[in-house]
């Protein structure tokens, strides 16, 4: 099985 | 006053049908410079981020930065009022809450203009970094189409794996498996049917057929696809527009549990 990250996890909020 | 002229509308057309699957809404930034938009889908697992530079339109003013938030099934109902053809111009005034799309024949035979409400939306922009891929695979959109649609027969998650000599893509699932490779080809006579790899390491990472399919939407706005990949960051679906600017998906690799 594999996980999904979220976009949110890899690019700060600026 | 904002005002944005393009008379090949069929552009405008294609780039709100290229992410319109993704997001229900979005906010279009438009400033002297040109029309940006970066979004997220609902479940906030790709990103969408698009620039439409202001010398790509025929007219084009921007008297101070204004935010057109959209809801964007409403818009792509207004845009399919548009013909092919016709020249589109998009209008606001600072501060307003509506936005006027005017579509002229060519022939300026006939003028139609639709007003929608604009909205408020609570906008999150996350800051890009820019980063050195491993590896850049740049092939025939149509091809990649092609590809993410009869893979995701086979499983939900296609890995792209990448080498000088080529890409493969791979799918697997309850009914067997399926590998396309493409080597790499840059003698061509056309330019656009070209497979070119720019390789510093070579790199093999899994990806949901779900969203490689809606980010092939954006297939007719260019002839060739950008993949930009490396391992553990998401990865960057590119296509240019001529002249005009990009459509840009991110999409993180899946990990295993």
């Amino acid at each position: 099985t594999s996980a999904q990250p979220k976009i949110s996890s890899y690019f700060q909020k600026t | 006053m904002f005002e944005a002229r393009l008379v090949q509308g069929a552009l405008l057309k294609k780039v709100l049908e290229s992410i319109k699957d993704l997001l229900n809404e979005a906010t279009w930034e438009c400033a002297a410079t040109g029309i940006s938009l970066q979004a997220m889908d609902s479940s906030h697992v790709s990103l969408v981020a698009l620039n439409l530079r202001s010398d790509g339109f025929d007219k084009y003013r921007c008297d101070r930065n204004v935010s057109l938030g959209m809801n964007l099934t409403n818009m792509a109902k207004i845009m399919k009022c548009a013909s092919n053809d016709d020249v589109i111009t998009i209008k606001a005034q600072d501060d307003a809450d509506t936005v006027t799309f005017v579509f002229e024949t060519p022939n300026q035979e006939k003028i139609s203009d639709y007003e929608m409400k604009l909205m408020n939306l609570d906008t999150e922009h996350l800051g890009i970094p820019d980063t050195d891929y491993s590896c850049i695979v740049k092939m025939p959109s149509v091809e990649f189409q092609r590809i993410c649609r009869d893979l995701s027969q086979i499983g939900d998650s296609v890995v792209i794996s990448c080498t000088k000599e080529g890409v493969k893509f791979s799918a697997a699932g309850d009914l067997g498996t399926g590998n396309v490779k493409l080597a790499q080809n840059a003698n061509v006579d056309k330019e656009e049917e070209a497979v070119v790899i720019e390789m510093q390491e070579p790199v093999s990472l899994t990806f949901a057929c779900r969203y490689l399919n809606s980010f092939t939407k954006a297939t007719p706005l260019a002839p060739q696809v950008q993949l930009s990949m490396s391992s553990d960051v998401p990865l960057v679906v590119e296509y240019k527009l001529e002249d005009m600017g990009y459509v840009r998906y991110y999409l993180a690799p899946k990990i295993e549990d």
